[in-house]
């Protein structure tokens, strides 16, 4: 049965939907089955793969609000890679679910009828620490961090890690942090190799040993609705995804 | 009586916080009493202009929760420059919020307080459109909405434009986009150029001729609690948020 994986930082612009996105599609390129989750009311991750926003009948708001998960799932741009894409109502769902009976866990009610079907689903969440990010947290079996090698991206850190000791002592007793993924390492900063040292030395092995570094080739392919993988198999951005992954699949063996 | 502008765009790591920060700093050297409300959560804009996270006792939370906003107003590092901190408990103040009378415009009602006091009032708001960026809508005079020159960058913009509609015609009559900056450009993309021609042939005038580009040291500055005129005054980063808020003060001129 599937693994479930979050990609959560409140921090915006840190990496979650690239990271997501190009380790669903390299995973799904190894032949495992990806289930990609857009839990983000702006849906980049249906973009980065291919889906239009605007043809998105029913989605992941529909789903929170009960329709069967299999109605929604759609097949993304690249063979093996299933998307349940974000429709634009999902904007409103932060407020509508604060009055909802079991508001946190409608998600993990939802996918747990489609577990069996994949073996990996990845949740692209938005920047943000409300009622949406935390059905990804109690959905998932492990968060995955992505921290941009920027000063901002530190900040708000603590209390990421906090939320998810809340998530873990209440709603969903196996969470944990099972990978950071340090992103859009730039050579010509000593700040990001400061950042990288700095996230090393707090977090240890937790962190993946592939550092994503700022590419052009990673920025310009949600333009073509492809992962990287599919839009420049060659770039390096290509490269150090597929190596992200085959430590995500040391971590997560398939099923 | 003071100007107020928020910079607001749900999409994360667009350069709202960068853009309220340094913009602040800038009219604050060029004479204008200049306060800096951070409503975010993370506090990057307390942060930024040299504000110890841990130090603030009162900050924005208490205020919406009804402390006077004089009480909360510290100063920056820049003289000229006030800002009101953002405090830990921000974090659950959107969830607070969903049941409370007035709960969009309780800001208004806080800063309205401040502004005989001041000629220009910032708000940083967090990357999502929740209760907290509605505060930071019915707050402002006008909105100034900062673009990342990447390709998704341009997806959430026209929900963000509807959101403005809606505050426009219930709560907030005077609300308009009154600036478009397009922020992180990077020269050696074509995606940079391409995203600064959509964006100017989408929204014509309203967007401020001058570009940011992105530069090493605009990335450097916060970890030293600085805004960039501060950290390194002749750089282009310094240059060019300088040349910004010269259109800033041709757009709405002090009192
Ligand atoms: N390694 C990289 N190299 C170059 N550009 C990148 C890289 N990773 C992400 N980007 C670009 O940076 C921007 C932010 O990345 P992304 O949207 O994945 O972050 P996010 O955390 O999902 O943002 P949000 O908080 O809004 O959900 C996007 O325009 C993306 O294309
Ligand atoms: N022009 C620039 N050049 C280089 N780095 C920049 C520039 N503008 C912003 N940054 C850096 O990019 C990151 C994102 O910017 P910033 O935090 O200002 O965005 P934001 O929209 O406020 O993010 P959030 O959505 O999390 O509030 C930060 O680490 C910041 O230091
Ligand atoms: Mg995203
Ligand atoms: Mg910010």
């Amino acid at each position: 049965s599937a693994i479930s994986l979050a990609f959560c930082n409140q921090k915006g612009g840190v990496g979650k939907t690239t990271s997501a996105v190009n380790v669903g599609a390299c995973l799904a390129d190894a032949g495992a089955r990806v289930l990609l989750v857009d839990l983000d009311p702006q849906g980049n991750a249906s973009t980065g793969v291919g889906i239009a926003r605007q043809d998105v009948k029913v989605g992941t708001y529909e789903v929170l609000a009960g329709t069967a998960v299999h109605e929604a799932i759609a097949q993304a741009s690249v063979p093996n890679l299933d998307v349940l894409p974000s429709s634009i109502d999902l904007a409103g769902a932060e407020i509508e679910l604060v009055g909802a009976p079991k508001r946190e866990t409608k998600l993990r009610t939802a996918i747990d009828a489609a577990r069996s079907d994949y073996d990996y689903i990845l949740i692209d969440s938005p920047p943000s620490l409300g009622l949406l990010t935390l059905n990804a947290l109690c959905a998932a079996d492990a968060v995955i961090i992505p921290i941009q090698c920027e000063y901002y991206a530190l900040e708000g850190l603590g209390q990421l890690l906090r939320t998810i000791d809340l998530v873990r002592d209440g709603l969903n007793p196996k969470l944990h942090v099972g990978g950071v993924v340090l992103t859009m390492y730039d050579a010509r900063t000593k700040l990001s190799e400061q950042v990288v040292a700095d996230v090393r030395e707090h977090l240890g092995d937790v962190v993946f040993r592939m550092v994503i570094p700022r590419t052009v080739r990673l920025s310009e392919a949600p333009g073509y609705g492809k992962p990287v993988t599919s839009y420049d198999p060659g770039s390096r951005g290509a490269f150090t995804y597929r190596a992200l992954s085959v430590e995500i699949m040391h971590r997560w063996p398939r099923g």
